[in-house]
């Protein structure tokens, strides 16, 4: 039980980070867009 | 048997330490000449057998230690008798600690050898190890054990080149009705799946382990070795298995033989005996080859030692009475049990074998230990079980293990801005609505992002202290029970 808690936050972590570098990665896009 | 026993020429040494040698002061049976390491679990000595003139290494374990593990270790030891496994040859109690006498290996560990020569080795150099350790495995194997911490910081070098297995604090045996045992033990980044996800396991998990290691060997850290622990945990069993960085500049031979080890399936792995028929490792340059590193590796410490004592001397020459065995001695990543990493850096991928240091990466390689198997102090489903003295609270290991990692990353930490209070406040949304990622600027995606591991860190530690609280009063409950029995 306690490991599966635990991949449970490891894995809300995961998608978290997934969608912070998607969205820095979408800046980064739309700077290269307008430059 | 034979086959195997064969390849184990054992030569005309110190076998066993005698009753008469056993029964003196170990001062009186052993000169100490030097301090060769230091750990969590104590320090390791190289020492001289007045009797036989053989140098042997010598483990001063403080008594308070955790002894199930220490003897397992012996244990372990004391049943093998390979050329390519480290040789035990008896213990002391000295005032409130165990000393441990050993073989000696004077070429270090091979990961010793890549730091201190600060360059990843080159693919006959790996084979010839590889070859050793795979006849060590293969010894191991049919003895019904696994080492369960295989990694170049486990393996070690005699001055002659030959790799030894060592380490055995975390080794397990097999028996033949506990075929495939259930416990999450090793080094993360040097884990089998089938061990991460407590499916039970075997010999085989030893061969994955293998794998990585020539990974190591190759490229300086194993696959993964950048990322968080926590997260390469559960990477390894969902992702495919890891590969060479830049396969273009490798053998297929060598290639082929990684793949043959890190194979996910643990039924369709190879054994040991079955891998040294490889091509990659059935014909080897010899252990020759490996003197020069060790020569290297050896003259790049004795300088470091220098640099560092003129470093060192103008400020604590007051103090050299306390300092002067480490001072003029190796001091290294050779370590044991819960294999704390000293000074371990790593470098980057590349058959150019150029490294550079990874700072950070040393306080995430150290021995991970979970559930421990010990089939009297099961709790419940068997999947959590004691590891540390019963009267101390007990934690599972990889929390400490953990914990460790965050008090040496903490205080640097602490003071960066993206642990800043609002930062620390934040929580992660449970829904998996990112929406209000749009209304961050770059900067603060991108410190968002450098805050997640010691948030993530915080919140597990939350999880276990909410464990905690609910596992003590059956551990408490346990203990009194024990201490009933005992009483009867």
């Amino acid at each position: 039980l306690f490991m599966k808690e635990l991949e449970r936050i490891v894995k809300l972590y995961e998608a978290y980070r997934q969608a912070l570098i998607t969205e820095v990665e979408t800046r980064k896009q739309r700077q290269q867009w307008y430059a | 048997m034979e086959a195997v026993q064969m390849r184990n020429h054992p030569r005309r040494q110190l076998k066993k330490l005698s009753e008469d040698n056993l029964n003196k002061q170990p001062e009186e049976v052993f000169d100490i000449l030097e301090k060769l390491g230091e750990g969590s679990y104590g320090s390791v000595f190289k020492a001289n057998h007045k009797e036989t003139s053989q140098i042997v290494a010598i483990k001063q374990i403080p008594v308070e230690s955790d002894l199930q593990e220490i003897i397992k270790e012996i244990s372990i030891m004391q049943q093998c008798d390979s050329l390519h496994v480290v040789k035990y040859y008896g213990s002391y109690f000295k005032n409130s600690d165990l000393w441990i006498v050993m073989e000696y290996c004077g070429g270090g560990s091979v990961s010793d050898i890549i730091r201190l020569r600060k360059q990843t080795l080159k693919e006959e150099e790996i084979a010839t190890i590889l070859q050793s350790t795979l006849k060590g495995l293969e010894y191991l194997h049919f003895m019904r054990k696994i080492h369960r911490d295989i990694k170049a910081g486990n393996i070690l070098l005699s001055s002659e080149g030959v790799a030894k297995l060592a380490d055995f604090g975390v080794a397990g045996q097999l028996t033949d009705t506990m075929a495939k045992r259930n416990t999450v033990i090793g080094t993360p980044f040097w884990m089998a799946p089938e061990v991460i996800q407590e499916i039970g396991y075997n010999c085989v998990a030893d061969i994955w382990s293998l794998g990585i290691t020539a990974i190591e060997m190759a490229e300086g850290k194993p696959p993964y070795a950048d990322i968080h622990p926590m997260r390469a945990i559960f990477m390894i069993p969902s992702n495919p298995p890891p590969t060479l960085r830049r396969p273009e500049l490798w053998s297929k031979h060598f290639i082929d033989f990684i793949n043959q080890c890190l194979v996910k399936n643990p039924e369709q792995r190879g054994s040991a005996t079955e891998l040294l028929q490889h091509p990659f490792v059935k014909v080897t340059k010899g252990a020759s080859i490996l003197k020069h590193l060790i020569n290297e590796a050896m003259e790049a410490n004795i300088k470091r030692i220098e640099f560092q004592q003129c470093e060192v001397e103008p400020e604590e020459e007051e103090n050299a009475d306390e300092d002067d065995v480490d001072a003029g001695t190796m001091v290294h990543t050779r370590n044991k049990d819960i294999g704390t990493m000293q000074e371990f850096s790593t470098m980057s991928e590349g058959a150019d074998g150029t490294m550079v240091e990874n700072e950070h990466l040393e306080t995430q390689l150290g021995t991970m230990l979970i559930n421990e198997e010990d089939e009297d102090e099961d709790i419940e489903s068997g999947t959590m079980k004691q590891i540390s003295e019963p009267s101390q609270p007990a934690k599972p290991s990889f929390l400490e293990y953990f914990e460790k990692n965050e008090i040496q990353l903490g205080a640097s930490s602490k003071k960066t801005p993206e642990n800043s209070s609002d930062s620390s406040e934040f929580k992660i949304p449970l829904n998996g609505d990112y929406s209000f990622l749009n209304d961050w600027g770059v900067s603060e995606l991108q410190t968002r992002m450098n805050s997640l591991d010691p948030l993530m860190e915080r919140e597990i530690e939350e999880i276990h202290q909410k464990y905690q609280a609910k596992r003590q009063p059956i551990l408490d409950a346990i203990e009194s029970k024990k201490r009933r029995q005992q009483n009867v």
